[in-house]
């Protein structure tokens, strides 16, 4: 039997928000831990990688460890039918689990809806990512982030990241003309979600599509900080922390010139 | 796509 009741039924329309533009199948891996999720795009150039703790849900079940295979645009449809105040409880039965069971419930209990999810054979690639220790680890305001990604898409559809220790630098070049974003370090011991920290081993230069990035930010409300890291010709991981648990995402850097 | 590595080249797979 597995279920799991997550009060802030909210945070999990935003997870599925920030996931569902770059897959559209994907396993839900339920374990006596928690819920884990790792799926790469079609083109095998980004990848997602979703963590949620037993902890953060009240009950968590799972007897024993098996995966959910859900459509993503399916989940979503039956999930635009949850209250943003709603209680969701997921419930399944993990000997013979083709369907998902969805309960909304409101905050005063006296509306309470369930929907069956069929569920879909996904055979999905996974990769191993080992733990690495990155040339530079950026900390910096997640809408400041999604705006840079936005804005510079007017210029080009790539993006030279560069990061010393006094800055980190974004720079686009197209056909229109060049554009750059340079942002100092800087901490607001009373407002730490505006803070911007470089934790730096060495200056790292790495060049990314907009596209995947401005895709990745659709993690920005599950939170106020964004952490970058990057080291010389290996992929960038963008990740958004939770109360709950993590959303990472990982992109493969473009050749440089 | 061209001028473009791919996570495989990077990473194994499991």
């Amino acid at each position: 039997m597995f279920e799991a009741r997550l009060t802030q039924g909210a945070l999990l329309k935003r997870l599925l928000d920030s996931v569902k533009e770059l897959v559209t199948d994907a396993n839900f891996d339920c374990s006596e831990t928690g819920i884990s999720l790792q799926a790469m795009d079609n083109s095998h150039v980004a990848l997602v990688s979703l963590s949620l703790r037993a902890e953060g849900f009240n009950p968590y079940r799972c007897d024993r460890g098996f995966s959910l295979g859900v459509n993503l645009n399916s989940l979503n449809k039956i999930m635009k039918c949850a209250g943003n105040e709603d209680v969701i409880t997921l419930k399944a039965d993990d000997s013979s689990a083709d369907s998902l069971c969805l309960l909304f419930e409101n905050s005063s209990n006296e509306r309470v809806s369930e929907y069956e999810l069929k569920l879909m054979d996904i055979d999905q690639e996974h990769l191993s990512i080992p733990e690495t220790d990155y040339d530079a680890t950026v900390m910096m305001p997640s809408a400041e982030f999604q705006r840079i990604c936005r804005d510079l898409m007017v210029v080009s559809e790539s993006v030279t990241i560069d990061v010393s220790k006094d800055e980190i630098k974004f720079t686009a070049e197209g056909e229109l003309g060049t554009g750059n974003v340079k942002l100092k370090p800087t901490s607001t011991i009373d407002k730490p979600e505006e803070s911007i920290t470089i934790e730096l081993g060495q200056t790292v230069s790495l060049q990314f599509s907009l596209k995947y990035l401005s895709n990745f930010t659709r993690g920005t409300p599950l939170s106020d900080q964004v952490m970058l890291c990057l080291s010389d010709n290996m992929p960038l991981l963008v990740e958004y922390k939770m109360d709950i648990g993590y959303i990472r995402y990982y992109l493969a850097p473009k050749v440089g010139d | 796509i061209n001028g473009q590595y791919f996570l495989c080249n990077f990473y194994a797979q499991k």
